[in-house]
């Protein structure tokens, strides 16, 4: 058999060590075991990578503890917006999407974009319109919610602060300017 | 955010990410995720990045496109060039987060330079391994 390979991210930050309990500190490890090794199994079967990547990175979408699909975090308005990409290193090719609020998972969205939409990169509503075109399988708000990333929301809506990922410290929005 | 990069048996590499940006988010901001060769890229001559951390910075360092023109055009290799773009470029600039990467000899690196970074990473001869902190 040749080499293969595969690593998947569920975000950067992390909370505090010892605010991290192992009860929950071993729901991200499974979440993170489930998604590799359904990228894993494609890849050992002889499947492509870009199969494997799609996989994958759909199963952290769908696990609510990480910052994407299901566990989005909430915009200032209180809706959620998703953004995803994917590209071939074979061709080079890629497609890209932003600013979606009801598809289940964005990344097959970007993947269909690459190969069925002419384009690389759609936004927003009529990026939503393609993926109902593409039977996309699509959720309302209370699929996207989860309490613990209203909570976060709760705690800087009022502001102009926002958070990363895994964090307990606020940024403040001229920071970006350097 | 999410991410995935991945070599397979014909030597092809791939990346795809996933986010739902920031807490608190306002006038449609868009990060790094979406955007070709600033927080996602792939090619089989150099590697495949998948980029996850403070946004605006990745955007403004080109981080992933970057990381593959360090190999293509100078020759570094996937941990240099890695090390070099997380570690230095946006540490210096500011930019917090981090980064999954392999390159076509199957190479798997994953820095940041934030507390930690949730991760997971299998080869054909290795075991899974699974880390949140350094």
């Amino acid at each position: 058999m040749k080499k293969y390979a595969i690593a998947i991210h569920g975000g950067a930050g992390t909370i505090l060590r010892h605010l991290m309990f192992t009860e929950k500190e071993n729901m991200y490890k499974q979440g993170l075991q489930d998604a590799i090794t359904i990228g894993e199994q494609i890849l050992k079967m002889g499947g492509s990578s870009l199969d494997a990547v799609e996989s994958s990175v759909s199963s952290l979408e769908n696990f609510p503890l990480f910052n994407a699909g299901k566990g989005a975090v909430f915009t200032n308005k209180g809706t959620h917006e998703m953004d995803a990409s994917i590209m071939d290193g074979l061709t080079l090719e890629a497609g890209a999407v932003c600013g979606v609020s009801n598809i289940k998972n964005p990344v097959q969205l970007a993947r269909l974009i690459k190969e069925k939409s002419g384009h690389v990169f759609l936004s927003g509503p009529d990026a939503e319109a393609f993926a109902h075109k593409m039977s996309l399988p699509t959720a309302g708000p209370e699929y996207f919610y989860t309490q613990e990333r209203f909570n976060q929301w709760q705690e800087v809506k009022e502001t102009d602060s926002y958070q990363l990922d895994h964090t307990d410290k606020k940024e403040n929005s001229e920071k970006k300017f350097g | 955010t999410v991410g995935c990069v991945a070599l397979d048996q014909y030597g092809n590499l791939a990346a795809a990410t996933s986010t739902g940006g920031m807490t608190n988010k306002r006038f449609g901001r868009v990060g790094d995720s979406s955007i070709i060769g600033a927080g996602t890229y792939a090619n089989n001559n150099t590697c495949a990045i998948s980029c996850t951390g403070h946004g605006e910075y990745f955007i403004r360092a080109v981080v992933a496109y970057d990381i593959s023109c360090l190999m293509e055009y100078k020759g570094l290799s996937l941990k240099e060039a890695c090390d070099f773009v997380v570690k230095e470029k946006l540490v210096k600039m500011g930019g917090e987060g981090g980064l999954i990467a392999i390159d076509s000899y199957g190479n798997i690196e994953l820095p940041f330079n934030s507390a930690g970074m949730y991760r997971a990473w299998k080869n054909s001869d290795t075991e899974l391994q699974i880390r949140i902190y350094e």
